[in-house]
C-alpha cells in the first residue's frame, strides 16, 4: 500500500530533522505511482502531487515513521478535498422550480446508464415522488424492453415513443409528465463516445430542448485514463451536474472518481453497488479516498 | 512525437506520458523505456525516428510473443465458444458480430442466449440473431444458464451446426458464486463432448489496470482462450492489454471498432500498436 511505500521511503533518509525537499520529492515519486496504479488520469496526477507538495512543504514535514504519517495525512486530506469533501450526506438531485423535475442520463456505452434510471426511479418512488422513466434509446437492441422491463418490476410507469428522435421523445415524455402528475422525469439515453459529434449533438440537443436541472454522467469504476477526456467532452459539449459511479462493488480502486470530479468540476452523487434496482448508494469521499489510496 | 527531435529528457517524458495515458501502467511503461534507453545507450537507436521504430516494434513483439495463435473453429468438428467478461463490455454485441463473420465464411452458427438474469438480455440477443439471420437458443429469464447451453450444443449436433456461440450474463470477477456458475457451464460444455471449447474474455477498451484482475481471475475460473477487446472505436487505447497478455499469456483474437454487426475484424498487433502510439 502508499502507507508502506511511504514508511520505506522515510526509513531509507539520512538527513536528520526536518525533511529536505528533495527527499519530499522521493516521497512524492510514491504518491504518483500510487494514483497511477489506481488509474487516476495522468494529468490530474500531477496536479495532485503539486498540490500535495505545496501543503507538505508548507506544513514542514519530520523524518522517520512520523513524517511518514504526515505525508500520508496530507495525501488522504487533499483526496478527500478534491473528491468533493466532507462526508458527502444523503445525495440530493437537482429541482427545478417547478415539477417534474428532470434528471438526464449519460455517458459511455455500457457504463450503467439504463440500470441506473431503474435505481434513481425506484430511490424517488420509495421517498414519496411519482417518477417517469423514459426509453430514449432508440438504437440499442432491447434498450427499451430493457428499461420497460426494470420499470414493470419497480412499479415505475415507463415512457417511450417508436419512431421519435430522442429530442423530441424527450419533449413529448415532459408533456405527458405534466398531464399525468408525475414530479420526476428520468431520462435514459444511449450509451455514446465523445468524439461522435452526431451522437454528442444528440445529447446536447435534448439538453437544449429540456434544460434539465439534474445531468448524471454515469461512469464506470473502471475506467481508465480515458476518464477525463469522458468529463471534459460530456462537460463541455453537453454541460453536467453531477457523476454516478458504476459498479463500485469491483475491486477496481476507482483512481476515475478522481479524473471526473477534478476535470467536470461537479459532484459526485451517487455510487452504484450491484445489479440490483436498490444498488445505489451516496457518494462518500473518504471511503473513496482510501479505496483509491489501497 | 513523430517529427525528428533530439532525444532528451524531454523526448522520454513525453514517451513516458504518451504510454502512461494509453493505459500501459506505470511497471510495463518504466520496462519499455528502460530497454528503449539501453538501446539507445548501447548506440542501437540514433534518431527519434529510430527510437519510433524501436518502441513499435517492442510493443508488436510483446502482443506476439507472449502468447500463441488460436483458432475458435476447428474444422470437422462442433466448435463451441464461451464468451465471458465483466458488465457491459460488450459480450453481446461480440458475438452477433462474430456469429456474423463465421456465417460469412460459410460457417453454421448457433447462438446461445445463456444470459438468464439481466432484463431484456434474451431479447437483445434474439434481436441481433434476426439481424444476422442466425438461429438463437433461449429459455425463460430465470432459467438455467447451463440448461440453455445444454440445449445449444444438442442443437448444434441435431442441425449440424459446427459453431456455437454463447453468451453468458456480465459478471464481476470479485463475485464468487457468479464465478461458481460460470465453471459449472464449462464443465458442462466439456461433459458434451465438444470437439473444440474455447472461453473467450471480452475486455473493454476504456477500462483501466482492473482489466489485469478480470483476466487473472476468469483464467483462473474456466481457463482462457483468447481476448476480445472491445470500443476501440473510442477515445481510449486499450494499453492495458499488454499487462493482460502477460498476465494470462493468451492472444487478442479479435477487436471491436463500432455498433453496427459488421463492426468487428481480425487483431493486428501492429495496426494496434500504431494506433495506440500514433
Ligand atoms: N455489478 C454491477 N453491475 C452494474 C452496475 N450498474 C450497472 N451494472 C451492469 O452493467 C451492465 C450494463 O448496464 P446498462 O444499464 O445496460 O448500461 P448502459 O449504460 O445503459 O448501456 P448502453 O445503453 O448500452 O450504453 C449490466 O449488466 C448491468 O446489470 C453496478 O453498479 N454494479
Ligand atoms: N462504440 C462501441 N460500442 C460497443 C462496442 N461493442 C459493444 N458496444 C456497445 O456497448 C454496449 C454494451 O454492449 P453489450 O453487448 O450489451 O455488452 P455486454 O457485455 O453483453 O453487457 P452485459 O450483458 O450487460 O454484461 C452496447 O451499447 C453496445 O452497442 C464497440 O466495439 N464499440
Ligand atoms: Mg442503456
Ligand atoms: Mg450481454
Amino acid at each position: 500500500s502508499l502507507s508502506d511505500r511511504l514508511q520505506g521511503v522515510f526509513a531509507r533518509l539520512s538527513s536528520r530533522g526536518r525533511v529536505s525537499e528533495d527527499d519530499l520529492k522521493v516521497a512524492l515519486r510514491e504518491v504518483r505511482i500510487a494514483l497511477l496504479e489506481a488509474d487516476v488520469s495522468l494529468r490530474v496526477v500531477k496536479q495532485f502531487v503539486r498540490a500535495v507538495e505545496e501543503k507538505a512543504l508548507g506544513a514542514e514535514v519530520l523524518q522517520g515513521l512520523g513524517g511518514a504519517q504526515q505525508v500520508i495525512k496530507i495525501v488522504h486530506d487533499e483526496l478527500v478535498e478534491m473528491l468533493g469533501g466532507g462526508d458527502g450526506g444523503p445525495a440530493r438531485l437537482n429541482t427545478a422550480p417547478n415539477p417534474p423535475h428532470a434528471v438526464m442520463l449519460v455517458g459511455l456505452q455500457g457504463s450503467g446508464k439504463t440500470t441506473t434510471a431503474s435505481k434513481l426511479a425506484l430511490m424517488l418512488r420509495k421517498q414519496g415522488h411519482r417518477p417517469l422513466l423514459v426509453a430514449a434509446d432508440p438504437y440499442r437492441p432491447a434498450a427499451v424492453t430493457q428499461l420497460q422491463t426494470l420499470g414493470r418490476q419497480l412499479d415505475v410507469p415507463v415512457y417511450h415513443a417508436p419512431d421519435r428522435k430522442p429530442p423530441d421523445l424527450a419533449q413529448d415524455a415532459i408533456k405527458h409528465a405534466v398531464r399525468d402528475g408525475f414530479n420526476y422525469v428520468i431520462l435514459d439515453t444511449a450509451g455514446r463516445l465523445v468524439i461522435d459529434e452526431t451522437m454528442m449533438r444528440e445529447v446536447a440537443e435534448i439538453r437544449r430542448r429540456l434544460d434539465p436541472p439534474e445531468v448524471l454522467l454515469v461512469a464506470d469504476a473502471m475506467t481508465g485514463q480515458d476518464a477525463v477526456r469522458v468529463a471534459e467532452q460530456f462537460h463541455e459539449q453537453v454541460g453536467i451536474s453531477g457523476v454516478v459511479l458504476t459498479k463500485m462493488d469491483s475491486d477496481a480502486r476507482g483512481g476515475a472518481a478522481l479524473s471526473l470530479r477534478s476535470v467536470a468540476g461537479v459532484p459526485i452523487k451517487f455510487v452504484g453497488t450491484s445489479e440490483r434496482a436498490d444498488g445505489l448508494e451516496a457518494f462518500h469521499a473518504d471511503r473513496i479516498a482510501s479505496r483509491i489510496l489501497g | 512525437l513523430v517529427a525528428e527531435r533530439p532525444i532528451d529528457d524531454d523526448l522520454w517524458d513525453d514517451l513516458e506520458e504518451l504510454l502512461l495515458q494509453a493505459d500501459v501502467g506505470v511497471q510495463l511503461t518504466d520496462d519499455v523505456l528502460e530497454r528503449l534507453r539501453g538501446e539507445h545507450r548501447a548506440g542501437e537507436i540514433q534518431s527519434s525516428r529510430d527510437l519510433f521504430d524501436a518502441l513499435q516494434d517492442a510493443l508488436a513483439t510483446a502482443l506476439e510473443q507472449v502468447a500463441p495463435p488460436h483458432e475458435l473453429i476447428r474444422a470437422g468438428t462442433l466448435s463451441a465458444v464461451l464468451v465471458v467478461g465483466v458488465n457491459g463490455v460488450g459480450k453481446t454485441t461480440s458475438i452477433a458480430k462474430l456469429g456474423a463473420f463465421f456465417r460469412q465464411q460459410g460457417h453454421s452458427v448457433i447462438l446461445a442466449a445463456a444470459d438468464t438474469f439481466r432484463a431484456a438480455a434474451i431479447d437483445q440477443l434474439k434481436i441481433w440473431g434476426e439481424r444476422a439471420r442466425l438461429p438463437v437458443i433461449a429459455h425463460q429469464p430465470g432459467a438455467d444458464p447451463s440448461s440453455v447451453v445444454f440445449d445449444a450444443l444438442s442443437a448444434a449436433r441435431a442441425r449440424a451446426a459446427d459453431v456455437v456461440l454463447i453468451d453468458t450474463a456480465g459478471r464481476l470477477h470479485t463475485r464468487f458464486n457468479l464465478m461458481e456458475e460460470l465453471k459449472k457451464i464449462r464443465r458442462v460444455i466439456d461433459k458434451q463432448g465438444v470437439g473444440h471449447v474455447s472461453t473467450v474474455l471480452v475486455v473493454d477498451a476504456t477500462t483501466g489496470q482492473n482489466a489485469v484482475a478480470q483476466a487473472r481471475e476468469f483464467a483462473r475460473a474456466t481457463g482462457l482462450d483468447g481476448l476480445i477487446v472491445s470500443k476501440l472505436d473510442g477515445s481510449a487505447k486499450g494499453g492495458v492489454v499488454f499487462a493482460v497478455t502477460r498476465e494470462v499469456g493468451v492472444p487478442i483474437l479479435f477487436v471491436g471498432t463500432g455498433e453496427k454487426i459488421e463492426d468487428i475484424s481480425d487483431f493486428d498487433p501492429d495496426d494496434f500498436v500504431q494506433a495506440l502510439i500514433g
